[in-house]
């Protein structure tokens, strides 16, 4: 899964 | 970070830069939906938020930010400096359609019911449909000058390369994003029909396009 504080994409 | 990303960052930046450049150059905004643009520079303003709360990279933090001041001086341009150019009689798309399922659908599908992850949802469903008000005036005045269409295909080509980058992302490091893909999917299928008729007419010397 992806932690949700980690939006790395712009 | 891989090729596709920076391809498609770099895409996206060509497309900002190419509208920036055309309207100042030629001192009109002529045939520019200004209610994308807002929409766009409304997308970046609630996705980088983060730029307050979470360093990723240089890269990241850099890019962040010339996004904003780009798309805030594209903004600038259309409605204030060069505003006697603006269409408004032609960009008549009904933002509100937009804004209100996007709004809600933000609330309801979202990775955590947070301030920051709600207005994070809200980009990118925002993002995907952002460009409706350009398609609908070209639509409506039946016609756009190739350097508009030059924009839309990197705009579009963007969004190719993000696919492809998910896809890579998934194989290499089990990365998925669900939100980011499916709404950046259904982005992509908007642009598949100008993508087609900008081959065929554009890229094939008659400079001009209609959509039908």
């Amino acid at each position: 899964g992806m932690r949700v504080d980690d939006h790395d994409e712009l | 970070m891989n090729i596709f990303r920076l391809a498609g960052d770099m895409s996206h930046l060509v497309a900002i830069l190419i509208l920036l450049l055309k309207i100042w150059r030629s001192r009109s905004c002529a045939g520019i939906s200004g209610k994308s643009q807002v929409l766009f520079a409304l997308v970046f303003t609630t996705r980088y938020l983060d730029l307050f709360t979470s360093f990723i990279s240089a890269y990241n933090t850099v890019m962040k930010v010339v996004f904003l001041a780009l798309s805030y001086a594209t903004v600038y341009l259309i409605y204030m400096r060069f505003r006697n150019s603006y269409d408004s009689e032609n960009d008549t798309f009904r933002v509100e359609f937009l804004l209100v399922p996007v709004i809600g659908l933000s609330f309801l599908e979202n990775y955590s019911f947070t301030p920051m992850e709600i207005l994070w949802t809200f980009s990118i469903f925002l993002e995907s449909v952002a460009i409706m008000p350009q398609l609908f005036m070209i639509t409506k005045t039946g016609e756009a000058e190739s350097i508009t269409n030059h924009y839309l295909f990197f705009l579009g080509l963007y969004r190719a390369l993000y696919i492809v980058n998910w896809v890579w992302r998934y194989h290499t490091e089990g990365f998925f994003d669900q939100i980011a893909v499916v709404s950046g999917v259904v982005q992509t299928i908007f642009y598949c029909d100008f993508f087609y008729l900008y081959v065929t007419r554009v890229l094939r010397g008659r400079g001009k396009m209609s959509l039908p």
